[in-house]
């Protein structure tokens, strides 16, 4: 649909909106979000990203951000992360994290356009959202009023994983949107003392996705200890995977 | 609220309904559900599971049921499991699982109601409800609608996952229903090869979330490549797991 014009509408040039996407929840669609960010601000890029989980938002803690959040002229002005990433989440509106945003669909909805159109995001090349599970009032929101340009999908190896992905393929089909690539997250663990891989969550359907999508796959990230502790602490800009290089294509 | 009365309602005599939630995705509340199912069910008591998610449903194929599901004199009769477990899920009104349900808030609350007193759950001690993650309308649709007795939160180790499940905890204590107990999934993988614990998600973050509910922590199970295994083929009735024990208190 037609992008909604907000307040800062006249403020904000953003070339490219890219959605983060998986329908299922805990694959590591806000990891591969942060990761994906990083490194394209890394390249130069000037990156922002939007927590379209309004619910459930994970971006803040990643990236060690917290509210609240200053009012400009034109609109509410986005958290810098310390790589220089600008950032908005339901979060940072909150007086207190613990609290939860217990709304229906239709306010989600506005929150997500409000988010897009009433934020000073500036001059970006890109602006990341990352999506919430499910296909239903974000993803829809999303979908129909930003100028996504394309989708990233995140799965796990799980084959009940890429049936509720391929559902999230299917939808970003029929709202017309490309999927850029997929990422499988989670893919094995290295045992630091044998050196041996283990499939802990079994081998990868991730070629299920793939088909489903007629897209790349883009990566295979590893379940790492060090990633966790790295989220936890705030710090997702300092994660090094080889694979990530692989995101950028 | 009012629990709606739906064409089943003279039919169905439920005894205890109890949800299952996270807030968080991907944390293992459908695994969870279909263990205490299975444990209750084995027990001796009848046991039904509503699947809630209508967008994003993982409990059928836990279960190895697909649809499509016949209509009863007085609404749609639920499939049973293996093990005898009464189970209603929107993956069953699906002409093909892979399809999306792109709905927003006000029919997702509505299918919900509908799963509830359109089906004929029959006589059952426990019916489990299988809620998405979020604290938006299934959760919202389900604790008005539903007799909900109590509530057994789900969380990983890591301390974003805690994070947004004391929301869900601040969600549930906001609408009355009492929280039961917690369970910490993935708190561990054992290396077959070493038999070393390794702390994959980091330490446990469990007491932030038994602190903010006042309630004990039920169980801490272990990542387990042979729980992965069953539950894609669809055998979570099978999954033997000494901490099932301490679910069933
Ligand atoms: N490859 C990985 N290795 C280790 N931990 C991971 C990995 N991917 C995700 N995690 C952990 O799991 C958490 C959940 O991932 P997240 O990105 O929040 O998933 P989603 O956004 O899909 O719900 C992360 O915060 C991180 O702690
Ligand atoms: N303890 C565990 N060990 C191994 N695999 C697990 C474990 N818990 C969950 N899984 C895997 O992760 C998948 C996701 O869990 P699920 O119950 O669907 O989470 P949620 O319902 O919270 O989204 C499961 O289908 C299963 O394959």
């Amino acid at each position: 649909g037609e992008p909604k014009e907000g307040a800062a509408a006249p403020y904000n040039h953003i070339q490219n909106v890219v959605a983060v996407m998986s329908g299922k929840g805990g694959v590591g669609k806000s990891l591969v979000t942060g990761l994906l960010a990083a490194a394209l601000s890394k390249k130069g890029y000037r990156v922002g990203i939007l927590d379209a989980d309004i619910t459930g938002p994970s971006i803040p803690m990643l990236l060690g951000l917290h509210g609240p959040v200053e009012p400009g002229p034109v609109g509410l002005r986005p958290l810098q992360s310390r790589g220089g990433l600008k950032v908005m989440s339901m979060n940072f509106l909150l007086t207190n994290e613990d609290q939860p945003v217990i709304w229906r669909g239709p306010l989600i909805g506005k929150a997500i356009t409000q988010l897009w159109g009433d934020v000073m995001w500036g001059d970006l090349d890109y602006l990341l959202v990352d999506l919430p599970p499910g296909t239903s009032d974000a993803a829809l929101s999303t979908m129909q009023s930003l100028p996504v340009k394309g989708v990233v999908m995140v799965t796990t190896p799980q084959g009940l994983s890429a049936m509720i992905v391929r559902k999230a393929v299917h939808m970003t089909q029929a709202v017309g949107v490309p999927i850029l690539g997929v990422v499988e997250n989670m893919a094995y663990f290295i045992c630091p003392d044998t050196g041996k891989q283990h499939f802990i969550f079994g081998p990868s359907h991730a070629t299920e996705i793939t088909l489903a999508a007629s897209a790349p796959l883009m990566a295979q990230l590893p379940i790492d200890p060090n990633v966790a502790a790295l989220c936890d602490a705030g710090h997702v800009e300092d994660v090094k995977l080889t694979e990530i290089e692989g995101l950028i294509e």
